[in-house]
């Protein structure tokens, strides 16, 4: 199922795609937006609360109609959910293609993400982890990937987030003439932090 | 994770094609032993792998008798070592977030090292075969299964594992030195003015017997099981088989022309013949060998047989091991239970793996086996299978234009 995209398609294909996502969570309004956002902070480091979260959505999504929840879980279906207690299916689409590249990550990415989210930081992991992706696309060689010096701020080394962020996807890092290894073993956790990177960042400008 | 670089290393060496897929936790590599099941979340993206996840079921949770899988192949051990040291130096800005701010010249080097003894443990494809014909699905349904179908996922079971043969310790070191103007986080030990150094340590301790990687195959049930190590895109656990080639729906219209709606497996007695075997045999592979053995005899007395006949009417025989490999392989690509019954009532019916060279006669019935002959599949040419199919059935009329 994990195809491997034409060379050319590789970036571009992956960047169509989130946009696309990213298109369908932009209908919700601003109230729900920040509902969701608030929720999804605290469901992202609970890993049993993600995959209970996603498997009330498939439900939902088979039975036409859901069924109420307490805490966070229960707020984000709230936001899902028409008045005739059914998903709505475009949006419970998105939520779940954001668990699905969640559930390619670990914990420790989790962790990382809900903190960006809550602090709204999130968009420069997201520039450092699009350029890596864009300079190392078809991604199926082991090469050198430099990092831009204007993305990477003032700090760059094992204690900022995005280091962790691309470390966790066994990535090798150095903070000297910045600049990452690439492995092409880890390109589908890297084009998955990529796509939660959009998703969450689009959430959380908005 | 240090668990997670481990693998890749192991992986890198020891399965060059990629079947294997890496376990994410060591927590949970308990669930991916040989014979576990495993379900398959739907992917929404061909960018990113997807997910496998225990359902802490093996098996033998589905099959009755409820007795232990059979043993699995080792291959190994293999010895694998990795040690990493690397070194850099240069001129950094190091922010510790929240926490102070390094700047300055810095080495930082980092090293990795694990010595492990893994082997791979597999199931071997006969070991599949046996077991379907052995053991069948458990009846009633178990209540797992009957969730995990409205489900919407895909389940798998483990053919293939790699496991670690004894306990090893991984260790993960990291170590910047630097001088130059600082404020330090606590927890870096400042050696005197103007340098320090931050070191971090990860150790991870792997148990004997953890699974780094497996190798999935997917799980089909509906009235009966199988394994399928080579799915495509089109089956599913659940799901129907996948459309019929043109070929197959020309046999199958071609089965409806000739038998007409009589032709079905109750309408040849197979249920009561396969009953009766049970009883007298009381195996628990009887009832499925029965019916592989009548319909077989049945074909081979109206001498439409293209292989060989059995030759003992013994259902633990050998040879019914080879009657019910034809019928099993024409059940994976048969598209309705109908269409099956049609062809088997015309002896269309593929030669099987031969351990020997198979009877001249058939020692029961008298006639003449024909061997050596092979049903042509859908990618032989074009109009082949038609001269086949009228040669295992001479009253069907020869196509006019062949």
């Amino acid at each position: 199922a994990a195809g491997s995209p034409a060379p050319s398609e590789a970036w571009s294909g992956l960047r169509a795609e989130v946009a696309e996502q990213a298109r369908g969570l932009s209908v919700l309004a601003g109230e729900l937006r920040g509902q969701l956002l608030g929720s999804l902070v605290h469901v992202l480091p609970e890993a049993e609360a993600l995959r209970g979260l996603e498997e009330s959505l498939e439900q939902g999504l088979r039975r036409g109609h859901v069924e109420s929840q307490a805490g966070p879980v229960g707020a984000i279906l709230e936001c899902l959910t028409l008045s005739c207690r059914r998903l709505e299916e475009g949006l419970t689409e998105v939520v779940l293609y954001l668990l699905g590249a969640l559930a390619a990550l670990t914990e420790t990415q989790h962790g990382l993400l809900a903190r960006g989210l809550d602090a709204g930081a999130l968009l420069a992991p997201l520039g450092l982890v699009g350029s890596v992706l864009e300079q190392s696309a078809p991604w199926r060689l082991r090469q050198p990937v430099s990092l831009p010096a204007q993305l990477l701020g003032s700090g760059w080394g094992p204690e900022a987030p995005a280091w962790a962020l691309l470390q966790e996807c066994g990535l090798e890092l150095r903070s000297d003439a910045p600049h990452v290894s690439w492995e092409p073993e880890a390109r589908g956790q890297l084009c998955a932090l990529y796509a939660c990177l959009v998703l969450l960042s689009g959430l959380s400008q908005a | 994770s240090a668990f997670e670089r481990v693998i890749r290393s192991v992986l890198r060496e020891l399965d060059g094609s990629g079947e294997l897929v890496p376990v994410d936790s060591l927590g949970r590599s308990a669930g991916f032993q040989p014979y576990c099941l495993l379900l398959r979340r739907r992917c929404r993206s061909a960018f990113w792998r997807p997910r496998f996840e225990c359902v802490d079921m093996s098996i033998r949770d589905i099959l009755e008798p409820d007795a232990p899988e059979p043993d699995t192949e080792q291959a190994g051990p293999f010895h694998f070592h990795d040690a990493v040291d690397g070194q850099l130096r240069g001129s950094v800005e190091l922010a510790a977030l929240g926490q102070g701010r390094l700047a300055g010249e810095a080495t930082v080097s980092g090293s990795s090292s694990a010595s492990m003894h893994v082997s791979l443990l597999s199931v071997h494809p006969n070991t599949w075969m046996t077991l379907r014909q052995e053991r069948r699905l458990r009846q009633p349904e178990p209540q797992v299964l009957q969730q995990l179908r409205g489900c919407g996922g895909d389940l798998y079971v483990v053919t293939k594992a790699l496991q670690t043969q004894r306990e090893v310790e991984v260790t993960r070191t990291q170590r910047q030195e630097g001088s130059g103007q600082f404020a330090l986080p606590a927890a870096v030990c400042l050696e005197g003015k103007g340098q320090g150094h931050l070191s971090r340590k990860r150790t991870v301790t792997i148990p004997a017997g953890s699974v780094l990687a497996f190798r999935p195959a997917l799980l089909t049930i509906g009235s009966d099981w199988d394994v399928l190590l080579f799915p495509d895109k089109r089956q599913k656990t659940f799901g129907l088989q996948p459309p019929a080639s043109p070929h197959l729906t020309w046999l199958r219209a071609g089965a409806a022309q000739t038998s007409g709606a009589a032709c079905t497996p109750h309408a040849h007695g197979d249920t009561a013949y396969a009953r009766e075997h049970t009883q007298q045999h009381a195996h628990v592979g009887a009832h499925m060998g029965a019916r592989a053995h009548k319909s077989t005899h049945e074909s081979a007395h109206r001498g439409t047989l293209m292989g060989a006949c059995t030759q003992e009417h013994n259902p633990h025989s050998r040879e019914h091991t080879w009657a019910r490999t034809r019928e099993r392989t024409w059940q994976r690509a048969r598209p309705s239970r109908a269409g099956w019954a049609g062809r088997r009532h015309r002896g269309l019916v593929r030669a099987a793996p031969q351990p020997g060279p198979p009877p001249a006669a058939c020692p029961h019935y008298g006639h003449q086996i024909q061997s050596g002959q092979s049903f042509r599949p859908a990618s032989a040419a074009p109009g082949a299978h038609r001269l086949a199919l009228w040669w295992a059935r001479p009253t069907l009329p020869l196509p006019s234009d062949e």
